[in-house]
């Protein structure tokens, strides 16, 4: 799954998600990524989410919404991921997923929950800040 | 520090955030940049997690999701279970701009989306289809069924309810390889 934020100079905000689902999946089955607050959210007065893992489970906790309200009420990006990772966590503490935050002024965060085979999660950043897209990297 | 404008996106899919950078440098709005983006990794199938010819059903097939969200607007266009069609997030943006729904799903969707122009193809390649058939081999494990018999973490449907409900034991099978 890819899930990408955009920000414009001028504080226009979108986001997007596409996959091709679980492996293996019941025939009909939808994850979180195309459910609006659970896969991706945008909203151009807090900032953006987009969420990747284990859909099922992760839909239930509309991450992405939850990210961009806290956002909203002035949380940083990393602690509004954060937050949105522990939120699932109390009830599933062995979930596979991830999320990437930005906020209106260009600020950026995301945040994992270390499982077996996740204990680091890789995300991409173009900004002014360099020519060529930058690899980033969180500790789960 | 902080900087604007700003593209960011999960795993380390570079040609996407190049392709969306690229969209807002040659100027583009932030929908063409999102769009662009995710749609370099349908083309390119992305660790095989986007796109045509991965993640197939218990039938084979690859359906896939995906959705665009306008912050200025809040307008949103998603697909669910899209069957046919590699351009999926292109159909989601089609379902914000010529509907005022939010989600179409399945063959409906498809249907939608060539009304809209889009190309109907093949989405199974040989690596899906090799997926499948050793998935098979390998009596359907792992699944995501429960509560059902034959057994499933033993056996191949077709499954039937069982009587009894066991408490929610499941192990999950979300990984690195197969995730939304």
């Amino acid at each position: 799954t890819i899930g990408m934020l955009a920000i414009d100079q001028d504080g226009h905000v979108a986001a997007g998600t596409s996959t091709n689902g679980l492996t293996h999946k019941v025939p009909g089955r939808v994850g979180d990524s195309p459910i609006v607050g659970a896969g991706a959210y945008a909203d151009s007065e807090a900032g953006a989410a987009a969420a990747t893992g284990d859909g099922d489970v992760m839909m239930r906790f509309l991450p992405s919404y939850l990210a961009v309200e806290l956002m909203r009420a002035g949380a940083d990006p990393s602690t509004a991921c954060k937050t949105a990772i522990s939120r699932i966590k109390r009830h599933y503490s062995e979930f596979f997923g991830a999320i990437i935050c930005a906020n209106t002024t260009g600020h950026y965060g995301a945040a994992c929950n270390k499982v077996p085979g996740l204990s680091q999660f890789r995300f991409m950043v173009a900004n002014t800040e360099s020519d060529a897209p930058l690899l980033k990297s969180v500790d789960c | 520090r902080a900087s604007l404008p700003l593209v960011i996106n999960t795993w380390p899919f570079k040609d996407a955030t190049a392709a969306a950078w690229d969209a807002l440098q040659s100027g583009g709005s932030v929908l063409d940049a999102v769009e662009k983006g995710c749609a370099r990794c349908e083309t390119e199938q992305c660790d095989g997690s986007v796109g045509y010819g991965g993640s197939p059903d218990e039938t084979g097939e690859t359906t896939l999701d995906a959705m665009i969200m306008n912050g200025d607007t809040m307008e949103v266009g998603a697909v669910g279970d899209l069957k046919r069609i590699k351009n999926a997030v292109g159909v989601a943006r089609a379902v914000m701009e010529y509907t005022s729904h939010t989600m179409l799903v399945g063959e409906s969707a498809s249907l939608f989306a060539e009304n809209m122009g889009f190309i109907a193809e093949d989405l199974t390649t040989n690596k899906s289809m090799n997926i499948f058939s050793q998935w098979l081999k390998g009596n359907c494990q792992p699944n995501y069924r429960k509560n059902v018999f034959p057994d499933p973490s033993q056996y191949c449907g077709p499954y039937k309810p069982r009587a009894t409900l066991q408490p929610n034991k499941m192990r999950r099978h979300a990984n690195t390889h197969s995730h939304d």
